[in-house]
C-alpha cells in the first residue's frame, strides 16, 4: 500500500 | 494533488528551465556538474519504467516525460555540443559516481516494500535522488565566481524539496492512510542537504554579493 501511494508523486 | 504538491512541481520545473536556458543563451556549462546531472537521469530512469506499465494521470506522464528529456538534453550538450562542451569544468567535477550510486543500491536491496525488479529500482532512484545534488554542491564550492543563474538552479531545486515536505504533512493531515516512511525520510536528508547552501545563498543575496561558498 506504502508504495502504491507514493508513486503518484514525481 | 494539493498546492504544496503543485508548487514543488512547479519549482522543480522553473529549476530545469533556469539550467536549460543559462546554458543555451550563454552557451556555456561554467559551474554546473555533469555528474549530477547523470545521475538525475538515472534516478529519472529508474523511477520512470512505471509510465510503461502504469497511467497515473496526464499530468503525471507529460512532467515525467519533460523532466527526462530536459536531462538528457543538459548531459548530450554538456557531453557532446561542440561549443559547449568546452566550459565543462571536468577537472573540478571529480566527485564519484560509485561513492553514490553503490551505497544506495546496496541499500535499496535491503530496505524496500517489496523485493521485486521494479520494486527496488524505483526505491533505489528514491535514496539515489536525495545524494545526487553532492557533485553539484562540491563544484560550486570549487567554483570561484558561480554564476547567479547556477546558484538559483541550486536554490530552485531546494526549495523544491522543502516544499515536498509541506506537501507530504498535508497528506498526511488529509489522506487516511497516507504514510510512506522510506520516501519521507530520504526527503528529509536531501532537504537536509541543502541547509548550508541555503545559508549563503540568503545571505549572499541578503548582503547585495556575489554567491561564494567557504571551501
Amino acid at each position: 500500500v506504502q508504495a502504491l501511494i507514493a508513486k503518484d508523486e514525481l | 494533488m494539493n498546492i504544496f504538491r503543485l508548487a514543488g512541481d512547479m519549482t522543480h520545473l522553473l529549476s530545469i528551465l533556469v539550467l536549460l536556458l543559462k546554458i543555451n543563451a550563454t552557451r556555456s556549462c561554467r559551474g554546473v556538474s555533469l555528474k549530477t546531472q547523470e545521475l538525475y537521469a538515472l534516478v529519472f530512469v529508474c523511477r520512470y519504467l512505471d509510465l510503461f506499465t502504469n497511467f497515473i494521470s496526464m499530468y503525471n506522464t507529460i512532467m515525467k516525460i519533460i523532466f527526462l528529456a530536459s536531462t538528457f538534453t543538459i548531459i548530450y550538450w554538456m557531453r557532446f555540443h561542440k561549443v559547449i562542451r568546452v566550459t565543462y569544468d571536468r577537472e573540478q567535477d571529480t566527485f564519484r559516481y560509485q561513492f553514490l550510486v553503490l551505497p544506495c543500491l546496496v541499500l535499496a536491496l535491503l530496505l524496500n516494500s517489496e523485493f521485486t525488479v521494479m520494486e527496488v529500482l524505483w526505491t533505489f532512484s528514491i535514496y539515489l535522488e536525495a545524494v545526487a545534488i553532492l557533485p553539484q554542491l562540491v563544484l560550486l564550492q570549487r567554483t570561484n565566481n558561480i554564476d547567479n543563474l547556477t546558484g538559483n538552479y541550486v536554490f530552485l531545486l531546494g526549495s523544491y524539496r522543502a516544499l515536498y515536505i509541506l506537501n507530504w504533512i498535508y497528506r498526511f493531515l488529509t489522506e487516511p492512510n497516507y504514510r510512506q516512511y522510506l520516501v519521507w525520510i530520504s526527503g528529509i536528508v536531501q532537504t537536509i542537504i541543502y541547509i548550508d547552501f541555503f545559508y549563503y545563498y540568503i545571505k549572499s543575496w541578503k548582503n547585495n554579493e556575489k554567491l561564494s561558498l567557504p571551501a
